[in-house]
Protein backbone atom coordinates (compact mmCIF):
# COMPACT_ATOMS: atom_id res chain seq x y z
CA UNK A 1 0.00 0.00 0.00
CA UNK A 2 1.16 3.44 -0.80
CA UNK A 3 1.75 6.07 2.09
CA UNK A 4 2.90 9.79 2.41
CA UNK A 5 5.58 10.77 4.69
CA UNK A 6 6.37 14.46 5.99
CA UNK A 7 8.78 14.66 7.72
CA UNK A 8 7.86 16.81 11.20
CA UNK A 9 10.55 19.43 12.69
CA UNK A 10 12.49 17.73 15.43
CA UNK A 11 11.73 14.62 14.40
CA UNK A 12 14.85 13.21 14.55
CA UNK A 13 16.97 15.23 16.98
CA UNK A 14 20.31 13.68 15.99
CA UNK A 15 19.81 13.74 12.55
CA UNK A 16 19.24 17.20 11.53
CA UNK A 17 20.07 18.40 7.71
CA UNK A 18 23.59 19.70 7.58
CA UNK A 19 22.28 21.90 4.43
CA UNK A 20 18.98 23.71 3.80
CA UNK A 21 17.05 23.13 0.99
CA UNK A 22 13.91 23.69 -0.19
CA UNK A 23 13.49 22.39 -3.77
CA UNK A 24 14.43 19.55 -5.52
CA UNK A 25 16.10 22.35 -7.81
CA UNK A 26 18.67 22.74 -4.91
CA UNK A 27 19.05 19.21 -4.03
CA UNK A 28 23.26 18.41 -4.08
CA UNK A 29 23.59 15.29 -5.83
CA UNK A 30 27.42 15.11 -5.56
CA UNK A 31 27.13 15.89 -1.65
CA UNK A 32 25.97 13.02 0.34
CA UNK A 33 22.97 13.75 3.02
CA UNK A 34 21.47 12.78 6.16
CA UNK A 35 18.83 10.66 6.79
CA UNK A 36 16.78 13.26 7.34
CA UNK A 37 17.43 15.10 4.21
CA UNK A 38 16.80 11.48 1.82
CA UNK A 39 13.46 11.41 3.90
CA UNK A 40 12.82 14.96 2.49
CA UNK A 41 14.02 14.00 -0.76
CA UNK A 42 11.58 11.06 -1.26
CA UNK A 43 8.76 12.92 -0.19
CA UNK A 44 9.74 15.97 -2.62
CA UNK A 45 10.76 13.57 -5.93
CA UNK A 46 6.85 12.10 -5.13
CA UNK A 47 5.18 15.33 -5.06
CA UNK A 48 7.73 16.51 -7.97
CA UNK A 49 6.41 13.35 -10.12
CA UNK A 50 3.12 12.20 -9.42
CA UNK A 51 2.76 10.60 -12.91
CA UNK A 52 5.73 8.60 -12.68
CA UNK A 53 7.17 8.19 -8.59
CA UNK A 54 5.01 7.13 -5.80
CA UNK A 55 6.37 6.42 -2.39
CA UNK A 56 5.88 2.79 -0.64
CA UNK A 57 5.81 1.76 3.20
CA UNK A 58 8.22 -1.34 3.03
CA UNK A 59 8.17 -1.96 6.65
CA UNK A 60 9.74 -0.31 9.95
CA UNK A 61 13.43 -0.44 11.20
CA UNK A 62 14.37 -1.94 14.82
CA UNK A 63 14.81 1.48 15.89
CA UNK A 64 11.35 2.11 14.76
CA UNK A 65 11.92 4.41 11.73
CA UNK A 66 9.96 3.67 8.42
CA UNK A 67 11.63 2.14 5.32
CA UNK A 68 10.04 3.73 2.13
CA UNK A 69 10.98 2.51 -1.39
CA UNK A 70 10.20 4.82 -4.38
CA UNK A 71 8.42 3.05 -7.57
CA UNK A 72 8.97 4.68 -10.53
CA UNK A 73 6.38 3.30 -13.17
CA UNK A 74 5.06 5.32 -16.52
CA UNK A 75 1.84 5.01 -16.74
CA UNK A 76 1.00 1.75 -19.54
CA UNK A 77 -1.70 -0.80 -19.88
CA UNK A 78 1.16 -2.82 -21.18
CA UNK A 79 2.35 -5.52 -18.58
CA UNK A 80 5.79 -4.85 -17.65
CA UNK A 81 8.74 -6.59 -15.22
CA UNK A 82 10.67 -4.84 -13.06
CA UNK A 83 14.05 -4.20 -11.39
CA UNK A 84 14.56 -3.99 -7.59
CA UNK A 85 17.33 -1.80 -6.42
CA UNK A 86 18.81 -1.26 -2.32
CA UNK A 87 21.11 0.81 -1.54
CA UNK A 88 23.15 1.23 2.08
CA UNK A 89 22.34 -2.00 3.36
CA UNK A 90 25.87 -1.17 4.73
CA UNK A 91 25.65 1.92 7.11
CA UNK A 92 29.18 3.49 6.18
CA UNK A 93 28.90 2.77 2.19
CA UNK A 94 27.96 6.43 1.75
CA UNK A 95 28.34 6.25 -1.77
CA UNK A 96 25.72 3.52 -1.90
CA UNK A 97 22.70 6.00 -1.07
CA UNK A 98 24.54 8.42 -2.88
CA UNK A 99 24.29 6.48 -6.07
CA UNK A 100 20.48 5.76 -5.51
CA UNK A 101 19.33 9.03 -5.68
CA UNK A 102 21.67 10.02 -8.21
CA UNK A 103 19.77 6.70 -10.83
CA UNK A 104 16.29 8.03 -9.31
CA UNK A 105 17.27 11.75 -10.35
CA UNK A 106 18.83 10.90 -13.81
CA UNK A 107 15.78 8.73 -14.85
CA UNK A 108 13.34 11.19 -14.00
CA UNK A 109 15.32 13.79 -15.57
CA UNK A 110 15.83 12.57 -18.54
CA UNK A 111 13.33 9.67 -19.38
CA UNK A 112 10.64 12.32 -21.84
CA UNK A 113 13.62 13.32 -23.79
CA UNK A 114 16.23 10.28 -23.89
CA UNK A 115 15.22 7.75 -26.38
CA UNK A 116 17.03 5.16 -24.07
CA UNK A 117 15.62 5.64 -21.10
CA UNK A 118 12.43 6.09 -22.77
CA UNK A 119 12.50 2.65 -23.80
CA UNK A 120 13.30 1.27 -20.75
CA UNK A 121 11.20 3.13 -19.05
CA UNK A 122 8.29 2.10 -21.19
CA UNK A 123 8.73 -1.29 -20.57
CA UNK A 124 10.02 -1.99 -17.16
CA UNK A 125 8.90 -0.39 -13.51
CA UNK A 126 11.50 0.48 -10.58
CA UNK A 127 11.61 -0.17 -7.08
CA UNK A 128 14.35 1.97 -5.53
CA UNK A 129 15.61 1.49 -1.86
CA UNK A 130 17.58 4.44 -1.24
CA UNK A 131 18.65 3.33 2.31
CA UNK A 132 17.94 -0.10 3.45
CA UNK A 133 19.54 -0.02 6.76
CA UNK A 134 18.59 3.55 7.92
CA UNK A 135 19.28 2.80 11.78
CA UNK A 136 23.37 1.97 11.08
CA UNK A 137 23.37 5.10 8.42
CA UNK A 138 22.37 7.28 10.78
CA UNK A 139 24.19 5.65 13.33
CA UNK A 140 27.07 6.59 10.67
CA UNK A 141 26.43 9.90 11.02
CA UNK A 142 26.26 10.47 14.52
CA UNK A 143 28.33 8.35 16.37
CA UNK A 144 30.58 6.09 14.17
CA UNK A 145 31.65 6.76 10.41
CA UNK A 146 32.51 3.52 9.79
CA UNK A 147 29.44 1.78 11.29
CA UNK A 148 28.22 -1.36 9.43
CA UNK A 149 25.60 -2.92 11.01
CA UNK A 150 21.68 -2.66 12.05
CA UNK A 151 21.27 -1.49 15.61
CA UNK A 152 19.45 -4.17 17.37
CA UNK A 153 20.65 -5.16 20.50
CA UNK A 154 22.36 -9.06 21.47
CA UNK A 155 23.87 -10.46 24.45
CA UNK A 156 21.20 -8.48 27.09
CA UNK A 157 22.12 -5.09 25.36
CA UNK A 158 25.94 -5.57 25.47
CA UNK A 159 26.12 -6.15 21.58
CA UNK A 160 24.36 -4.05 18.27
CA UNK A 161 23.68 -4.57 15.04
CA UNK A 162 23.84 -7.85 12.89
CA UNK A 163 25.19 -7.65 9.54
CA UNK A 164 22.05 -7.48 7.53
CA UNK A 165 24.11 -8.74 4.20
CA UNK A 166 24.25 -12.33 6.38
CA UNK A 167 20.89 -12.12 7.51
CA UNK A 168 18.55 -13.23 4.65
CA UNK A 169 17.82 -16.72 4.32
CA UNK A 170 20.42 -17.86 1.57
CA UNK A 171 22.70 -21.15 3.56
CA UNK A 172 22.59 -18.57 6.22
CA UNK A 173 25.65 -18.30 8.22
CA UNK A 174 27.56 -21.40 7.06
CA UNK A 175 30.71 -19.40 5.88
CA UNK A 176 32.04 -16.48 5.76
CA UNK A 177 29.73 -14.84 8.31
CA UNK A 178 30.10 -15.09 12.53
CA UNK A 179 27.49 -16.10 15.42
CA UNK A 180 29.38 -13.82 17.94
CA UNK A 181 27.46 -10.47 17.75
CA UNK A 182 30.65 -8.67 18.10
CA UNK A 183 32.05 -9.54 14.47
CA UNK A 184 31.36 -7.36 11.46
CA UNK A 185 29.54 -10.55 10.05
CA UNK A 186 27.45 -11.44 12.50
CA UNK A 187 24.74 -13.19 11.09
CA UNK A 188 22.04 -12.37 13.62
CA UNK A 189 20.28 -15.00 15.94
CA UNK A 190 18.17 -16.70 12.35
CA UNK A 191 17.44 -16.04 8.96
CA UNK A 192 15.94 -13.31 8.56
CA UNK A 193 15.80 -12.16 12.09
CA UNK A 194 16.39 -8.56 11.24
CA UNK A 195 13.01 -6.57 10.69
CA UNK A 196 14.88 -4.81 7.80
CA UNK A 197 15.78 -7.98 6.06
CA UNK A 198 12.18 -9.13 6.56
CA UNK A 199 10.71 -6.27 4.90
CA UNK A 200 12.89 -6.40 1.99
CA UNK A 201 12.04 -10.06 1.65
CA UNK A 202 8.91 -10.41 1.91
CA UNK A 203 8.15 -7.53 -0.50
CA UNK A 204 11.11 -9.43 -3.08
CA UNK A 205 8.50 -12.92 -2.38
CA UNK A 206 5.46 -11.20 -3.06
CA UNK A 207 7.07 -9.72 -6.34
CA UNK A 208 9.26 -12.19 -7.40
CA UNK A 209 7.55 -12.81 -10.69
CA UNK A 210 7.82 -9.60 -12.18
CA UNK A 211 11.40 -8.86 -10.96
CA UNK A 212 13.90 -9.77 -13.28
CA UNK A 213 16.79 -8.19 -12.22
CA UNK A 214 17.76 -7.61 -8.33
CA UNK A 215 21.00 -5.22 -8.04
CA UNK A 216 22.23 -4.05 -4.33
CA UNK A 217 24.76 -1.20 -4.60
CA UNK A 218 27.93 -1.01 -2.32
CA UNK A 219 31.44 0.17 -2.05
CA UNK A 220 34.29 -0.25 -2.10
CA UNK A 221 36.35 -2.78 -4.69
CA UNK A 222 35.48 -2.33 -8.29
CA UNK A 223 33.65 -5.50 -8.31
CA UNK A 224 30.35 -6.45 -10.47
CA UNK A 225 29.55 -9.32 -8.34
CA UNK A 226 26.90 -12.26 -9.61
CA UNK A 227 25.74 -15.40 -7.25
CA UNK A 228 27.42 -16.86 -5.62
CA UNK A 229 28.92 -16.49 -2.49
CA UNK A 230 28.05 -19.51 -0.03
CA UNK A 231 29.28 -21.82 -2.43
CA UNK A 232 31.36 -22.67 -5.49
CA UNK A 233 28.33 -24.08 -7.57
CA UNK A 234 27.51 -21.60 -10.23
CA UNK A 235 24.17 -20.76 -10.94
CA UNK A 236 22.23 -21.75 -14.24
CA UNK A 237 22.73 -18.87 -15.87
CA UNK A 238 26.04 -18.08 -14.92
CA UNK A 239 27.48 -17.51 -18.48
CA UNK A 240 24.78 -15.03 -19.08
CA UNK A 241 24.97 -13.41 -16.07
CA UNK A 242 29.24 -12.97 -16.57
CA UNK A 243 28.55 -11.72 -20.25
CA UNK A 244 25.70 -8.98 -19.50
CA UNK A 245 28.22 -8.20 -16.10
CA UNK A 246 31.37 -7.88 -18.23
CA UNK A 247 29.51 -5.98 -21.16
CA UNK A 248 28.45 -3.77 -17.86
CA UNK A 249 31.79 -3.30 -16.71
CA UNK A 250 33.23 -2.24 -20.44
CA UNK A 251 30.50 0.47 -20.04
CA UNK A 252 31.61 1.27 -16.89
CA UNK A 253 35.45 1.69 -17.71
CA UNK A 254 34.16 3.56 -20.44
CA UNK A 255 32.72 6.27 -18.90
CA UNK A 256 36.20 7.33 -16.59
CA UNK A 257 38.62 4.42 -17.16
CA UNK A 258 37.73 2.34 -14.09
CA UNK A 259 38.25 -0.97 -14.13
CA UNK A 260 36.00 -3.17 -12.63
CA UNK A 261 36.33 -7.10 -12.39
CA UNK A 262 33.29 -9.12 -13.07
CA UNK A 263 32.88 -12.76 -11.35
CA UNK A 264 31.21 -14.79 -8.11
CA UNK A 265 32.09 -13.59 -4.89
CA UNK A 266 33.34 -16.57 -3.84
CA UNK A 267 35.54 -16.67 -6.79
CA UNK A 268 36.89 -12.97 -7.60
CA UNK A 269 36.10 -11.53 -3.40
CA UNK A 270 35.43 -14.09 -0.42
CA UNK A 271 32.94 -16.39 0.72
CA UNK A 272 29.97 -14.99 2.50
CA UNK A 273 26.73 -16.89 3.25
CA UNK A 274 23.16 -15.03 3.64
CA UNK A 275 23.82 -12.10 0.89
CA UNK A 276 20.78 -10.72 -0.41
CA UNK A 277 22.14 -11.31 -3.41
CA UNK A 278 21.84 -14.77 -3.19
CA UNK A 279 19.25 -15.18 -2.27
CA UNK A 280 17.38 -13.04 -4.84
CA UNK A 281 18.99 -15.69 -7.34
CA UNK A 282 17.20 -18.68 -5.19
CA UNK A 283 14.29 -17.21 -5.20
CA UNK A 284 14.34 -17.35 -8.87
CA UNK A 285 15.15 -13.24 -10.03
CA UNK A 286 17.07 -14.52 -13.09
CA UNK A 287 19.76 -10.92 -12.92
CA UNK A 288 20.95 -10.59 -9.41
CA UNK A 289 24.06 -9.00 -9.42
CA UNK A 290 25.99 -6.56 -5.98
CA UNK A 291 28.42 -3.30 -7.26
CA UNK A 292 31.04 -2.56 -5.14
CA UNK A 293 31.70 0.98 -6.15
CA UNK A 294 34.65 2.80 -7.35
CA UNK A 295 37.55 3.30 -5.15
CA UNK A 296 40.40 1.06 -5.20
CA UNK A 297 40.83 1.19 -0.96
CA UNK A 298 43.07 4.29 -1.40
CA UNK A 299 39.65 5.93 0.61
CA UNK A 300 37.80 2.70 1.73
CA UNK A 301 34.27 3.58 2.81
CA UNK A 302 35.47 7.10 3.40
CA UNK A 303 35.21 8.48 -0.23
CA UNK A 304 35.19 11.86 -0.88
CA UNK A 305 32.72 14.20 -1.79
CA UNK A 306 34.48 15.05 -4.99
CA UNK A 307 34.48 11.51 -6.08
CA UNK A 308 30.31 11.07 -5.92
CA UNK A 309 29.70 12.41 -9.81
CA UNK A 310 32.55 10.28 -11.46
CA UNK A 311 31.42 7.24 -9.42
CA UNK A 312 27.75 7.69 -10.06
CA UNK A 313 28.21 8.66 -13.53
CA UNK A 314 30.40 5.74 -14.35
CA UNK A 315 27.65 3.56 -12.53
CA UNK A 316 24.97 4.53 -14.31
CA UNK A 317 26.13 3.14 -17.76
CA UNK A 318 27.02 -0.23 -16.04
CA UNK A 319 23.50 -0.08 -14.72
CA UNK A 320 21.83 1.01 -17.57
CA UNK A 321 24.24 -1.90 -19.83
CA UNK A 322 22.41 -4.39 -18.43
CA UNK A 323 18.95 -3.02 -17.98
CA UNK A 324 19.38 -2.97 -21.80
CA UNK A 325 20.50 -6.43 -21.54
CA UNK A 326 17.36 -7.19 -19.38
CA UNK A 327 15.41 -5.14 -21.86
CA UNK A 328 16.31 -7.15 -24.79
CA UNK A 329 15.70 -10.47 -22.87
CA UNK A 330 12.78 -9.72 -21.58
CA UNK A 331 10.55 -6.38 -23.40
CA UNK A 332 11.39 -6.91 -26.66
CA UNK A 333 8.93 -9.75 -27.93
CA UNK A 334 6.36 -7.99 -26.19
CA UNK B 1 26.80 19.58 16.31
CA UNK B 2 24.82 16.52 16.82
CA UNK B 3 25.76 15.51 13.50
CA UNK B 4 29.42 15.91 13.79
CA UNK B 5 31.54 12.76 12.05
CA UNK B 6 33.13 10.51 14.33
CA UNK B 7 37.07 11.31 12.99
CA UNK B 8 38.56 8.56 14.97
CA UNK B 9 37.74 5.81 13.62
CA UNK B 10 38.13 7.15 10.26
CA UNK B 11 41.89 7.63 11.02
CA UNK B 12 41.95 3.36 12.25
CA UNK B 13 40.59 2.42 9.41
CA UNK B 14 43.40 4.00 7.31
CA UNK B 15 45.55 1.90 8.80
CA UNK B 16 44.06 -1.33 8.00
CA UNK B 17 45.11 -3.34 4.84
CA UNK B 18 43.27 -3.65 1.63
CA UNK B 19 40.71 -5.49 1.27
CA UNK B 20 38.53 -4.89 4.53
CA UNK B 21 34.63 -6.39 4.82
CA UNK B 22 32.84 -5.04 1.72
Amino acid sequence: YEMRFVPQDGQEDVDKPLSSWRTLENYSYDKYHSMTEIYQWMYQIGERYTDMVTQHFLGMTYESRPMYYLKISQPSSNPKKSIWMDCGIHAREWIAPAFCQWFVKEILQNYQHDSRMSRLLNSLDFYVLPVLNIDGYIYSWTTDRLWRKSRSPHDNGTCFGSDLNRNFNASWCSIGASKNCQDLTFCGTGPMSEPETKAVASFLESQKENIVCFLTIHSYGQYILLPYGYTSNKPSNYEELIQVGQKAANALKAKHGTNYRVGSSADILYSSSGSSRDWARDIGIPFSYTFELRDNGTYGFVLPETQIQPTCEETMEAVLSILDDVYTKYCLSN
Amino acid sequence: SAEKVAFLPVLLFLLVPFPALL
